[in-house]
């Protein structure tokens, strides 16, 4: 899995961490500071396409199908979070309680084409 | 479609809308990534905070956590619950500091009023709740005592003991109290408040502590809570 530097064009990685201090929402949310949001960019071309994650699975098929069909030129591969990580968050919510929950696949870890 | 990709660098590569801006870029991220915590924490915004816990009763009561641990410089340290990181409902953990200022506190029958937020319609499984109490003694401490938790019912009839426990009487000492059953029922209720009074026997001279000078020592409730999933449920028939 690639991280998106300034001369990478194929899919990748981008880090995009967003400080809960600079969207005023650290009065209600205790820990962690920010969150690394992150997203995949880039191009996915032909022969990457079928990378492991996601795509070994029902999308890999229908995929394989439309392929062997010939049906592959009408379709490009996609760009997609092969890996997810959860989130842990500790915040106050309305009634003043403090919660503590792990809210799952919130955090891109790596990308990869369908 | 095929023809948006390649040579054309104005488009995203992976979806085909046009490139936006740097700062429009980020500004859209930023509220896409907002809404994604709001929606799953199952918020429609975000709390508005009127008064703030104070920081002590905070710290403490995150050092009382097993996961949550605290740095140095007040900053906490988070760990993922193994459990449910990996389900699609994951459990969640509340702490929920005792009224000081409400009426049953000022009661002075050792009643303590806790309110939560209940979403409607959503029916959750209490896995285990604590509470927790720092008790001190007024005088030079001496022998055991019994204490008692009861959840009080509306207008304080109908009280139902929660739990008991026999402490030696120490300067000053946090306790637990085992509370799950009565929290279960009072998350099943309708009620938006959970009441518990407080008897005590061969500790009347201990103070349980909870008023705001003593914030550090506020009393609070901890309580595991997974949303129930009815589909799981299994009937015989």
């Amino acid at each position: 899995s690639l991280s998106c530097g300034s001369n990478v064009s194929l899919c990748c990685k981008k880090d995009f961490y967003i400080k809960f201090r600079d969207i005023q929402w650290q009065d209600w949310i205790i820990a962690p500071e920010g969150y690394h949001m992150n997203y995949c960019m880039g191009q996915c071309p032909q022969h990457l396409a079928g990378a492991p994650g996601i795509a070994s699975s029902f999308h890999a098929t229908v995929f394989n199908q439309l392929k062997a069909n010939g049906i592959h030129t009408a379709i490009n591969s996609c760009c997609v979070p092969i890996q997810r990580r959860p989130l842990s968050i500790v915040y106050f919510d309305s009634t003043h309680s403090i919660v503590k929950t792990d809210i799952p696949d919130m955090i891109v870890e790596s990308c990869g084409c369908t | 479609s095929p023809e948006q990709h390649g040579a054309d660098e104005s488009r995203c590569p992976s979806c085909g809308m046009p490139a936006l801006d740097k700062g429009s870029e980020e500004q859209l991220l930023t509220e896409i990534a907002k809404q994604q915590i709001l929606s799953k924490l199952h918020l429609k915004e975000r709390p508005n905070i009127t008064h703030a816990v104070p920081r002590a009763a905070l710290v403490t009561a995150l050092r009382k956590l097993h996961a949550g641990r605290v740095r140095q410089d007040g900053t906490l340290e988070l760990g993922n619950t193994p459990e449910s990181a990996q389900t699609r409902d994951p459990a969640y953990e509340i702490v929920s500091f005792a009224d000081t200022d409400h009426a049953d506190s000022a009661a002075g029958r050792g009643g303590l009023a806790f309110q939560f937020s209940k979403e409607r319609g959503q029916s959750l499984q209490i896995l285990q709740s604590t509470l927790w109490l720092y008790v001190r003694a007024a005088e030079a401490p001496r022998g055991k005592a019994t204490a008692q938790v009861y959840a009080a019912g509306p207008g304080g009839a109908n009280r139902t003991l929660l739990g008991q426990k026999q402490f030696e009487v120490k300067w000053g000492r946090w306790h637990t109290f085992t509370v799950t059953r009565g929290v279960q029922a009072f998350f099943d209720s309708g009620d938006k408040r959970l009441r518990l009074e407080l008897e005590c026997q061969g500790c009347q001279e201990l103070a349980v502590l909870g008023s705001p000078g003593n914030s550090s020592h506020q009393p609070f409730l901890v309580a595991q809570v997974r949303p129930r999933d009815e589909s799981h449920a299994i009937r015989r028939r």
